[in-house]
């Protein structure tokens, strides 16, 4: 693990004599070969080994017996830091509709969240409505359809259909049967695609969205930054939610997507049920990352 | 990169940056940098478009000679397994190999074999229609390997050539889950000799390092054949199945362009390495 090497750098380093900001140096390309290897995005490990090696020069860390030990916490530190807060979790308007979008890439997990966030609403209280707003892919509207029955909560669907007007119908339907969270489930995309980028932003015009939030695959690469910045600069999302953090993948997109759009990530999917979806919890994150 | 620019170590870290980005995995991009100094101290590079030709003809001389074309059986039926992560692009991208074979005219069958994920078998389905395929599918809950069992017996009874067995996402941490696709795998070689004839892995390209873990369980539990590379049309640039060879030698075949049936292409290693670079 990155604790054990990175000690062991030290403690050698701290055999040859008083620790100097160049062998402070040396022990961060531990650091910052498993942050890359955790894939962490390559600018943002840049930054934050620059942020942590003015810390780590400190006399603290030169006096110490433990230099090692002493590193970590600040590289923790920081970690925690950039990824904090603890994720908030979603609040309800009182009264009025509460509308909730998801977007994200391909695959990432939305409509399975998007069940999961009605449960969550369901045990909270609310009176949650799907919308089955991915008129695209086959049987997605058969997807959320049948996760909705599972749940008992209502689907909204059209047979063919925009989805900006359906969102819109599907709000007003909310409205006049009693239902005050309304969860957008949308088709996956890609970010660069012009056209259905400009979907989303007319779903958003139409349903005034309370929380938009940003479904992104746990196990995403150095991609992580150009999908999280794109779809913030064109969306403002509120949040992230990270899913499938139930593999082994260290997860060093959620310190990228953070970073780049500084929007925290709130939850987190820790399984294919619809129960497994968690608060966001940056020491954890930080541990996992760190390895 | 600047051509004509002098080697300086702007450069090398330009490129170095380049290459992690694209997922090739820090180690392995030191390693190959690590060539490529000596490269350039020994003065076989000595200019900025030396620095990346040399890169682009270390890579792709990995692929010399190597066998990327799917493994097809003298007899029919020949049978494809497909498996990955969750949401990776296997259904989609079974839908994209079925309209490649039907396109030269060979019958296929789509086995329904996520029997688990709600509307998985109404999702091939719909692309067994489209492309012209035959399906069989059990229930929602029946066993995977029944129906992949079941898809042989039909595609050996109606002289099917091609026979593609759709199989329920799961992470490869996922013990019992990996059992289960070794067992369909063990079914299907007991009802046809040397079925299945090729296993492809379905890997999204905007994976990160963790697709060496998926490809290592991946292979333990079902010896992986090959790899459909998905979503490669996005920004990501699925360097880490370049990173890979170095500890898990599996061939990538196809790669996925979109999602309709014909966004796919078989894998070009020159392209890709050169895409790598842009
Ligand atoms: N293990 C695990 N699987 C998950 C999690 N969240 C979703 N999945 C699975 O990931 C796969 C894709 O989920 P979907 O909800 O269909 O993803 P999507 O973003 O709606 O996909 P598109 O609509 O095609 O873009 C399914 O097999 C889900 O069961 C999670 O937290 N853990
Ligand atoms: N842009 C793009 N999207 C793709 C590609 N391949 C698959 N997709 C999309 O990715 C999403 C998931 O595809 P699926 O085929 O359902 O993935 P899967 O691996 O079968 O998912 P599970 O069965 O839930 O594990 C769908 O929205 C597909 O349209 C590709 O090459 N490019
Ligand atoms: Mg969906
Ligand atoms: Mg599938």
């Amino acid at each position: 693990s990155i604790t054990k090497s990175l000690e062991t750098v030290f403690d050698r380093l701290r055999g040859k004599g008083r620790l100097t900001r160049e062998n402070i140096q040396e022990g961060l390309r531990e650091v910052r070969t498993a942050l890359l290897e955790a894939d962490v995005n390559y600018k943002v490990v840049k930054d934050l080994i620059q942020r942590v090696t003015e810390k780590a020069v400190g006399e603290e860390v030169l006096q110490s017996v433990t230099p090692g030990q002493q590193v970590i916490k600040i590289i923790y530190d920081e970690l925690v830091g950039l990824m904090g807060p603890v994720g908030q979790p979603l609040t309800f308007q009182e009264g009025n509709p509460t509308v909730i979008m998801l977007v994200g890439l391909h695959g990432c997990g939305k409509t399975t969240t998007a069940a999961k966030l009605a449960k969550l609403a369901l045990s909270k209280g609310r009176k949650p409505l799907l919308v089955a707003a991915d008129v695209q892919r086959p049987a997605a509207v058969e997807q959320l359809k049948i996760l909705g029955k599972q749940l008992g909560i209502p689907v909204y669907s059209e047979n063919g259909g925009q989805p900006p007007l359906l969102c819109e119908k599907a709000v007003e339907h909310a409205i006049k049967n009693g239902q005050n969270t309304i969860v957008l489930d949308t088709a996956g995309r890609l970010h660069i695609d012009e056209e259905l980028m400009s979907e989303l932003r007319e779903i958003k015009e139409r349903t005034k969205p309370h929380v938009i939030l940003f479904v992104c695959d746990a196990m995403t690469g150095q991609d992580a930054v150009n999908s999280a910045k794109e779809f913030n600069s064109q969306l403002e999302f509120d949040g992230a939610i990270l899913t499938k953090l139930d593999g082994d993948t260290r997860g060093g997109a959620a310190l990228s997507v953070k970073a780049v759009t500084g929007k925290p990530i709130r939850y987190v999917g820790v399984g294919e049920k619809l129960e497994m979806l968690e608060e966001f919890y940056p020491d954890r994150m930080a541990s996992r990352i760190l390895g | 990169f600047a051509l004509g620019q002098t080697i300086d170590e702007h450069l090398l870290e330009e490129i170095e940056a380049a290459l992690i980005e694209a997922d090739m995995g820090v180690k392995p991009v030191g390693r190959l940098m690590e060539e490529l100094r000596r490269a350039c101290q020994s003065g076989e590079v000595t200019d900025a478009a030396g620095v990346k030709g040399h890169l682009k003809a270390r890579l792709k001389e990995r692929f010399k000679g190597r066998k990327l074309e799917l493994n097809m059986s003298p007899t029919p039926p020949t049978v494809i397994m497909v498996a990955g992560v969750n949401g990776s692009g296997k259904t989609t991208s079974i839908a994209k190999l079925g309209y490649m074979f039907a396109r030269e005219g060979k019958q296929v069958l789509l086995a329904a074999g996520d029997t688990f994920r709600a509307a998985a078998v109404e999702q091939l389905e719909i692309w067994a229609g489209r492309i012209g395929a035959q399906i069989i599918k059990h229930q929602t809950g029946a066993d995977p390997s029944a129906v992949a069992y079941d898809a042989l017996e039909a595609a050996v009874a109606r002289g099917v050539d091609v026979v593609i067995v759709d199989t329920a996402g799961r992470l490869h941490t996922k013990q019992n889950l990996m059992s289960e696709l070794g067992k369909m795998k063990k079914v299907l070689s007991k009802r046809i000799e040397h079925a299945p004839h090729e296993v492809l892995l379905v890997l999204d390209a905007t994976t990160g390092q963790n697709a060496i873990s998926q490809a290592r369980l991946f292979k333990e539990a079902v010896d992986i054949t090959g790899i459909f590379l998905a979503k490669l049309d996005g920004t990501a640039k699925g360097g880490v199945v370049l990173g890979m060879q170095d500890e898990i030698k599996i061939p990538v075949k196809f790669v996925g362009l979109g999602e309709k049936a014909e966004d796919i292409q078989r894998f070009d290693p020159e392209g890709f390495i050169d895409a790598l670079f842009d």
